[in-house]
């Protein structure tokens, strides 16, 4: 998953 | 009625005017687009009833799966008052002539005969929007490590659009069925279209950014 960092990072984020 | 106010806002491509006109600014006008339009993709899908639910793992895998498709569906749904345009963004409609001229004749040719389907059930917003989640929901993606959970998130989406069709189209009971039977074209469009970007990558000469280039790497 390493290699899909900004999609996780978006779905992470609470906005 | 979540699904409708989960509906992102317009999007303007705006190319950059320090670019030459040519085939190499079209694409990099489109691709930023498509990056644009995948920060929104991702924020819209959280607002899916029951998508947040799911483990972080299957919602990356779904949107991982789905993205051209729901960006592809968006696409067609903007064009439907148009006749022979592709409505990409508010302020960039291409006609068949600036598509061939971007190299983009096949995805014009494939995306149009998906907008003359839709024009002929004359589909409407919520269906839509329905549509769009089943897409996301629908992916087939092979890395879901929660089957059910998904599958139990598609059944309330198919629900939705079963209990929609039953209230306003009472006069035809195969009208879900028909919405839904729209769904290979709109796999088999999604599959060219990520095809011929990742080509363009491979060729090197638009640039792209790092969550476009991301999301077609996951499709390869």
């Amino acid at each position: 998953k390493e290699k899909h960092k900004i999609l996780h990072r978006l779905l992470q984020n609470s906005t | 009625s979540h699904l409708l106010v989960a509906e992102p806002e317009k999007i303007y491509a705006m190319p950059d005017p320090s670019l030459p006109e040519g085939d190499i600014k079209a694409l990099t006008t489109l691709c930023d687009l498509a990056d644009r339009e995948l920060v929104v993709i991702i924020g819209w899908a959280k607002h899916i009833p029951g998508f947040s639910s799911l483990s972080l793992g299957d919602q990356m895998s779904l949107l991982q799966s789905a993205w051209m498709e729901i960006l592809i569906l968006s696409v067609v749904f903007r064009s439907l008052p148009y006749e022979d345009e592709l409505v990409y963004a508010e302020d960039y409609v291409m006609d068949e002539g600036h598509s061939r001229l971007t190299g983009l004749l096949d995805l014009y040719g494939s995306i149009l005969h998906l907008v003359r389907r839709y024009k002929k059930l004359k589909v409407e917003k919520e269906e839509f929007v329905t549509l769009k989640a089943i897409a996301l929901t629908n992916s087939d993606s092979m890395h879901i490590e929660d089957v059910e959970a998904v599958q139990k998130l598609q059944d309330s989406l198919h629900e939705a659009l079963q209990e929609y069709e039953g209230g306003e189209h009472q006069e035809d009971p195969q009208r879900a069925g028909k919405l839904l039977m729209t769904l290979p074209l709109l796999r088999q469009t999604a599959a060219k279209a990520v095809q011929h970007f990742y080509s363009i990558k491979v060729q090197g000469k638009v640039p792209m950014h790092k969550l476009f280039l991301e999301m077609l790497e996951a499709k390869v």
